[in-house]
């Protein structure tokens, strides 16, 4: 299963999706790998792994060809590797654009590992550009976090724009498969509100957990570390825990 | 005074920060203009303007060579003008990849507008791609938004290559003008580190106005208004207030 952490919004937790979901299925004897599709190499430093010491990067997989084998890594975590991110991803946009199946480049590589790994996870960057549009026909599906902010909820029109054109000429296998509330603030009315709308634009396709805004998941990545190994006991873990049982039991 | 707010990192309080700094310096009279390049168009919408009903855009600026003044719209506020965004923005990246001085196409149209507007900022998207760039370069000054955890400090050694790169090749009068400090929670140990590395990284460039985290401030853009019309007694509009005050007194 090959998912796509989608939203050109910024800042509404795909990284911290990608690497706190990852890690607890991986602690539950999934195979996972992560693929670090953002220059921004969040997920990559999130994991523990400086992004300077990097051999290879998405970048060789997307614009080298290197295959796969070559260019993942080992983490901390068991069951759980990943292929970083580098600066040279910056670069990645200009450079797709003379190649040849510009937008499928990503998805050559990762289409053949079903059966070494049973989540792929690909952390988009934040935009609608070609880097971000092979990291989504890369997948077999979306999964979208929104946060529970007004702006966040603005932006799933465009997002929607972009998935049916790709699904048109890309990859006509893509959906977007779930969405995840995140930053939740219990206190507030607007979360509530963005909630409410949120399940009425996608019923039966948000996620039951909803990951709450918490102090400890945004002090983990300082430690390069996933909220499993930081602060298990606080309630971003458990929500994130929640979320991997969820997503087993969709398996 | 053109100033661009950037950086690469999503959701810092990029937007948040050109309309509420813009709306209390058009509050003490001075003209000021807002340039949405946000293909997410947040700027436009957070002053209350429906991007599906705008007829001309940035979009227009850019690609159409459409003047200035064909492309600016009032907003509710005196004194607050804004050449609002457009869906067709997300395809201005690849449509700029071909045209001649593409990294200049923003520059043009604001050169010679010192004597209709005090302060022009412009509003740029999560990313360093064409666009991105085309916002940088066309500002003389970039103020950037450092959100008080550890991913946006990360990333601010890329967004000073990119700075370094332009200033080198496209704008030689480009430099990184002042940083500011967002989402500040005066409870975690985390904010006041990350604060205290951003003032050692940038010495006598850091606002001593901090914008705390503050509900009141992600609610106003459900209401389509500035904090200071939507509640401008909470702890974020003082904050604004104040950071409007110190950029009056650096003119
Ligand atoms: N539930 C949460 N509670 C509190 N803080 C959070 C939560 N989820 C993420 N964060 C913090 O909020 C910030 C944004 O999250 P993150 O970087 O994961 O979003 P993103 O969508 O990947 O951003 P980008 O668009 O830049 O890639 C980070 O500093 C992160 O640590
Ligand atoms: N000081 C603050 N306190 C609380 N919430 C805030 C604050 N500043 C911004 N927000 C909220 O946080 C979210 C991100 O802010 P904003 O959209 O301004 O960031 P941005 O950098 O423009 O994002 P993008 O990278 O997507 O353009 C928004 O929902 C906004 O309402
Ligand atoms: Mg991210
Ligand atoms: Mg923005």
């Amino acid at each position: 299963m090959i998912i796509s952490v989608a939203n050109q919004k910024g800042g509404v937790g795909k990284t911290t999706t990608v690497i706190n979901l990852s890690t607890y299925l991986a602690r539950e004897g999934r195979r996972v790998l992560v693929i670090d599709a953002d220059p921004q190499a969040n997920a990559t430093s999130g994991l523990g792994i400086d992004k300077h010491k990097v051999a290879k990067s998405t970048y060789d997989l997307i614009i080298n060809e290197t295959p796969l084998k070559d260019t993942l890594i080992n983490t901390d975590i068991d069951n759980l590797q990943i292929v970083p991110s580098h600066i040279d991803l910056v670069a990645a946009d200009l450079e797709l654009v003379s190649f040849i199946s510009r937008e499928t480049r990503l998805r050559e590589p990762l289409k053949d590992e079903s059966n070494n790994f049973d989540f792929i996870f690909i952390d988009c960057p934040p935009s609608l550009s070609l880097l971000a549009i092979n990291s989504m026909v890369a997948g077999d599906r979306i999964l979208v976090p929104i946060q529970c902010e007004y702006y966040a909820l603005e932006g799933v029109g465009q997002l929607l724009n972009t998935v049916k054109r790709i699904k048109k000429y890309l990859n006509p296998a893509i959906e977007i498969w779930r969405v995840l509330l995140t930053m939740y603030n219990h206190r507030t009315s607007l979360s509530r509100q963005v909630a409410e709308e949120v399940k009425s634009y996608f019923p039966g396709r948000v996620f039951s957990s909803i990951i709450p805004r918490s102090v400890r998941l945004s002090e983990a990545p300082s430690f390069g570390k996933p909220i499993a190994y930081y602060a298990p006991e606080s309630k971003g873990a458990i929500a994130y825990q929640q979320l991997a049982r969820e997503v087993i039991n969709l398996e």
